[in-house]
């Protein structure tokens, strides 16, 4: 079962994960006493590398312009720094005591830190991703709330020309996203929308031109034509909102994997 | 045990620069 929801994600956090994991039981096996060996220079290290990644952190913080990513992400920094510090102090007491049980559990905590920290961090990230991917969604979702108030060749021109770059993009965003995913059932739900809302949006168009014709032409029919019309937006409509529901989850259905 | 925090060390690391990268590249 994947832990993480994105390909991205699951290739920088999986093979740390599987290390601590493998270590915490080594280190629960020598619990009978054998030395620790010097790790001053690997934790030095690891103490440089942190320290770039706050400094960049921050300036992403200062430069974004996602509310929610400047309020997420000074916890997660807080939490990689405040690691690598327990890494710090525990490389120093081995250095005095390389048999000290107190500098391997600050070690344990320190990995397992960094890795919850880095995590937090790649999620801030991932999520801000996303939000942008759905801000693509709303402004079609705005496009078809117009739809019915369309009733000139002009105006249907004008209303193609704005919505085609922004199905475009959502289309180009949302397939992408799809092919990140780790959860097999979000990917399914992704394509099928996405393949429903291509497949609609020619017919919308069709349908609006009909109603168009239908009333210049004196009016006979348009009631049945503007409900046909109003059914395909609001097809496309419910299917943009499960793509937005779908894009959020990052949560795994434990029976499906039973 | 020496081989395998060093090695966790060392992964923790990367793991790290490999955060930065994805903080610089989507900043971008």
């Amino acid at each position: 079962m994947p832990v993480f929801h994105t390909k991205t994600i699951e290739g920088i956090l999986e093979p740390v994960a599987q290390q601590v994991s493998r270590l915490v039981i080594l280190h629960e096996e020598a619990e009978d006493g054998n030395a620790m060996p010097d790790l001053e220079r690997p934790v030095l290290a690891v103490s440089c590398a942190v320290a770039n990644l706050v400094k960049v952190g921050k300036e992403t913080i200062n430069s974004s312009d996602d509310p929610i990513l400047k309020q997420d992400m000074p916890s997660a920094l807080f939490r990689v720094e405040g690691a690598s510090k327990l890494l710090e102090e525990a490389s120093g007491m081995l250095k005095v005591d390389p048999y000290s049980g107190p500098a391997r559990k600050k070690l344990i905590e320190g990995s397992r830190g960094i890795l919850q920290g880095t995590s937090s961090l790649l999620l801030c990230f991932d999520e801000s991703e996303v939000r942008k991917i759905i801000r693509e969604c709303k402004k079609v979702l705005d496009y078809l709330a117009v739809a019915e108030v369309i009733e000139t060749m002009e105006d249907l021109v004008q209303f193609l020309k704005d919505l085609s770059p922004c199905l475009s993009k959502v289309s180009r965003e949302v397939g992408a996203r799809e092919k990140e995913l780790t959860h097999q059932v979000h990917r399914e739900i992704l394509i099928r929308c996405l393949d429903q809302v291509k497949t609609l949006a020619p017919i919308l168009i069709c349908s609006m031109k009909i109603y168009i014709h239908i009333i210049c032409q004196g009016g006979k029919g348009a009631e049945e034509a503007a409900e046909n019309r109003n059914y395909l937006t609001s097809r496309m409509t419910d299917e943009l909102h499960e793509i937005i529901r779908v894009l959020q989850l990052t949560t795994y259905d434990e029976d499906e994997w039973d | 045990l020496r081989v395998g925090w060093e090695q966790l060390l060392t992964s923790i690391n990367r793991n790290i620069n490999e955060v930065e990268n994805q903080i610089l590249t989507r900043d971008s």
